[in-house]
């Protein structure tokens, strides 16, 4: 997956951290002290789609089948997406002055692809 | 970065945070939401009264004992904002730990009663796979009583499943005391019916058998010793039936 520079269009891994302290949200979330909001963004050229970063892709897979079969893919739109996400643990305090530790599947956006 | 004036401060116009566009705050406002709906959480919670700090140390020491760094600091697994799971099951699992201290019962008959609230967050199908009891007794000073029995049972009065008020039931643990210390009490079937009832609140009741005349007693809430309060480690896993794909 390509990361953000600001150098190209192309589909790419934007980092966004947000710290908790910031947004004063830090009085009720014990940990992690931030947050990566990271997102997806830039276009996705013909070639692109089936680019690596998206190899496990169950669309990317279904654009290929097509591609096999002689029809022309040229025509779908391919997205710029998550193609690979990971957990985030969170300590907490709930409504009840609870604390909570939650781990939390597809929270952080870890890499991007065309698919 | 403007010249400094005599008598300015030089580094004022450092380390600001430039302010945020429109753009900005939009997507700050769309990631605070992301992460309550994935917390199932309406809003945040509004925090008045903070827990101690000293309860909430020792809570998390007693549960992450043996996690302790180097520089004796606690360690927190996985709180580092990314987690390595070992397969994907796991990662299709949310699982919850729970902490939640005790209160208690306002009461005056009921000086060994404690209450927690928990509720099934969010309304979620949470399944509670172990909760714990945690309880420091406290060996008073020599001469409080008998002197060398330090063998007591502690009974643990809950609400019995499906029984109307007043209804209870209990278990009890032999325990050996050497010195005053924290002990465990299994109470997973008790929290798992009180879940599955969807009640809020979960009423318990601490009782020393023959203690009457040793050194011993558990420490209820006391004001003055936060470090020794009471509190229950509820294990969850949120199950979703309808969304749950199962390998065979």
């Amino acid at each position: 997956g390509l990361e953000c520079d600001g150098r190209t269009s192309l589909c790419c891994r934007q980092q966004f951290y947000i710290d908790f302290r910031l947004i004063g949200w830090n009085d009720w979330i014990i940990a992690p002290t931030g947050y990566y909001g990271n997102y997806c963004e830039g276009s996705c050229p013909a070639y692109m789609a089936g680019a690596p970063g998206s190899a496990s892709s169950f669309h990317t897979a279904v654009v290929n089948q097509y591609r096999m079969r002689g029809m022309n893919p040229g025509t779908m739109n391919s997205c710029c997406i998550p193609t690979k996400l990971s957990t985030m643990s969170m300590l907490y305090f709930d409504d009840e002055y609870n604390i909570v530790k939650r781990d939390v599947p597809n929270m952080i956006v870890e890499e991007c692809g065309c698919a | 970065s403007p010249p400094s004036t005599p008598g300015s401060c030089t580094a004022c116009g450092l380390g600001q945070r430039e302010e945020a566009s429109p753009d900005d705050s939009l997507f700050l406002e769309a990631v605070k939401r992301h992460i309550l709906e994935r917390l199932q959480m309406r809003r945040r919670p509004n925090i008045t009264h903070p827990v101690p700090k000293a309860a909430l140390v020792t809570a998390l020491r007693k549960l992450h004992s043996g996690r302790m760094g180097a520089d004796g600091r606690l360690q927190i697994p996985n709180l580092d904002g990314h987690a390595t799971l070992n397969s994907r099951n796991e990662l299709q699992e949310q699982s919850s730990e729970i902490i939640s201290f005790a209160e208690t019962d306002p009461l005056p008959s009921s000086n060994s009663r404690l209450f927690f609230l928990i509720s099934n967050e969010g309304k979620q199908n949470l399944f509670v796979q172990q909760a714990n009891l945690w309880l420091y007794l406290k060996l008073l000073p020599p001469g409080a009583g008998k002197g060398s029995r330090r063998r007591v049972t502690v009974r643990i009065w809950y609400r019995e499943a499906g029984s109307g008020p007043g209804q209870w039931a209990w278990l009890e643990k032999r325990v050996e005391l050497k010195r005053s210390s924290w002990h465990t009490f299994p109470m997973t079937q008790a929290i798992q019916a009180q879940f599955q009832r969807g009640e809020r609140r979960h009423d318990l009741g601490v009782e020393c058998q023959s203690c009457g005349g040793l050194a011993v007693a558990p420490v209820l809430v006391d004001s003055s010793d936060e470090s020794h309060r009471p509190f229950l480690v509820v294990q969850a896993r949120a199950l979703d039936a309808k969304h749950r794909i199962r390998k065979r």
